[in-house]
């Protein structure tokens, strides 16, 4: 047990290194709060972008904490896969830079997993095949499809 | 598994009935400051079986109903539905919110009791829906309950 | 003293009802939770955006929240002025319209108030006068002026 | 009364000393993710009298303190000032933090007990500072207490 608890241990730290090297363009470590007590301990992450030294996820930037969440949640999704994925505006905190970062990481999310994403956010827009807008007039809410380039 | 279409009809702020098809990839929904985007969010949280009104901004079920104004009288149901396509078969889950309260499920147009509902929905979501339905305002939630959600999901999969 | 009482208290409410048309487009109405009993009686704020009846401020929108609460800091300086007011990304939720009802805002409130405001949105930052860019380089934060004409 | 120039020297993420002026009108900060613009915000709330290094996202107030890197080696001591103009008068606030997690404060370079120094900063900004200083974060918290603050505001006022 201790050992396929390891296995699956190691296997999601390396999952979320590889989505922090992407994504967060930083460090995230996961580590066990109580190394000689494994199976009951309380895991503790911590957080620093690259070039930083401090890893306390407290002094991390309202940008920052949006793409350890996001890391999180894409990490999560590769141990344990759900069949579709609804974001809402999460990318509202990030700047052009991580914006880009995010619109490369969900495009390749997409091969394997559905995505459904609300945003105000023009570059994650372009990223969709299928553009939606929304419009309301006197209270009621309707529906229109897009074409990307009466966008753009 | 994967979601065909999202329909609406008598759902907050859509009361005509309202079809979105979803596509295998990526879909994008946009529009300005409150045209309805989150409320369709919440559509889709409720057809997946949200237990609480308050997580949809309602204070109770019937608050959900398109509540009528000037121009449209209030709605006297809502209703959600998800169509699912899972190895070549599709399936509908449906919702409906009546003006007493009541929530009815259906699959497949056929009512269906809330146990063996999320019974259905739980085969969807193993792991629950917490970490695949999310919006800006659950980032603090994320990063504080990763430690915890971390440890049950790596102990129930050993 | 009641009199006093609903001097100010109608004076607020007219404050807002001002705010509320230029920024929200709604209505924000300002209530006794007992009018029987005016001098103890806690507030109700309900909110509403034109053309929509629905009144519960737990159904407005992520945008609509954020300008009912620029609002209310808006009419609470009237009633009570501060010197100078620092804004965080308050503008974060706002669609392009509502931005530049923001900007408009804020451009009429710098006669009277000192702003300095932190912001990730174009338009917000067209409206400065003296304008920074923060860079970080090894964990070392920088400042620079900056030109408007640099930046659009 | 207003503000002239804010300086910070060893805080957060600004080891160098950093002046930056301020207009009399609208002065705006840009930048990327995690350069350091809610570090300068911070920087002002420290300096009008923060009382808890856990508003200023430390944990003590030698958190604040910057913390050194391969560059550079931790600072000795964290210090924020603003230079204020009152009547044609100008006059320095300044805090410093010391690493045994120690606060001293200043005025026009004087030391000043914090009792002392609450009285002045109370009278810049007599209602507090709550609604004059505020991040994307506090809006929830604006609108869940408006209700009380607006019922404080008129009765003190009255
Ligand atoms: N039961 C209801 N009946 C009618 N209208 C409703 C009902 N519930 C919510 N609404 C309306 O829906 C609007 C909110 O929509 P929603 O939260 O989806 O906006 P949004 O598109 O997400 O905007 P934002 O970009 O600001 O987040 C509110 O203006 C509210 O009046
Ligand atoms: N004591 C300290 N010493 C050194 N660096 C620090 C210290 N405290 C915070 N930092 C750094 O400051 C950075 C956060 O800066 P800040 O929150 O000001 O970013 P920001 O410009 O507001 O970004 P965003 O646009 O994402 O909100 C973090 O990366 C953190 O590493
Ligand atoms: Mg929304
Ligand atoms: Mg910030």
């Amino acid at each position: 047990a201790k050992k396929r608890f390891f296995n699956l241990y190691n296997n999601f730290k390396e999952n979320i290194k590889e989505v922090a090297d992407n994504l967060l363009k930083g460090d995230i470590q996961i580590e066990l709060e109580n190394p000689d007590d494994p199976l009951n301990s309380e895991f503790v992450i911590k957080a620093s972008p690259f070039g930083k030294r401090v890893r306390a996820i407290a002094l991390l930037s309202g940008g920052e904490r949006a793409l350890l969440a996001l890391s999180i949640i894409f990490a999560l999704h590769q141990v344990s896969p759900v069949p579709f994925c609804v974001l809402d505006e999460v990318d509202a905190a990030l700047d052009d830079a991580n914006t880009l970062r995010f619109v490369e990481f969900i495009k390749k999310l997409s091969y394997s997993t559905q995505l459904f994403i609300i945003t105000h956010n023009k570059r994650t827009m372009e990223s969709g095949d299928i553009l939606y807008g929304v419009s309301m007039e006197d209270g009621i809410s309707r529906v229109f499809s897009l074409r990307l380039e009466e966008i753009s | 598994m994967r979601i065909k279409k999202l329909e609406l009809r008598g759902f907050k702020s859509f009361p005509n009935k309202t079809e979105i098809v979803i596509s295998p990839r990526i879909t994008i929904v946009v529009g300005p400051n409150g045209c309805g985007k989150t409320n369709i969010f919440e559509g889709i949280l409720f057809a997946l079986g949200e237990k609480r009104a308050e997580n949809l901004r309602g204070n109770a079920w019937q608050d959900l109903i398109f509540s009528g104004n000037d121009k449209m009288s209030r709605s006297g149901t809502a209703e959600v539905a998800i169509v699912l396509e899972e190895n070549d078969e599709e399936f509908e889950i449906r919702r409906k919110i009546y003006r007493d309260g009541r929530v009815e499920n259906y699959i497949n147009g056929e009512y269906i009791s809330h146990v063996k509902w999320n019974d259905r929905i739980y085969e969807i979501f193993p792991q629950g829906k917490g970490y695949a339905l999310f919006k800006n305002e659950d980032i603090e939630r994320i990063i504080m309950d990763a430690p915890k959600v971390l440890k049950e999901l790596i102990h129930s999969a050993a």
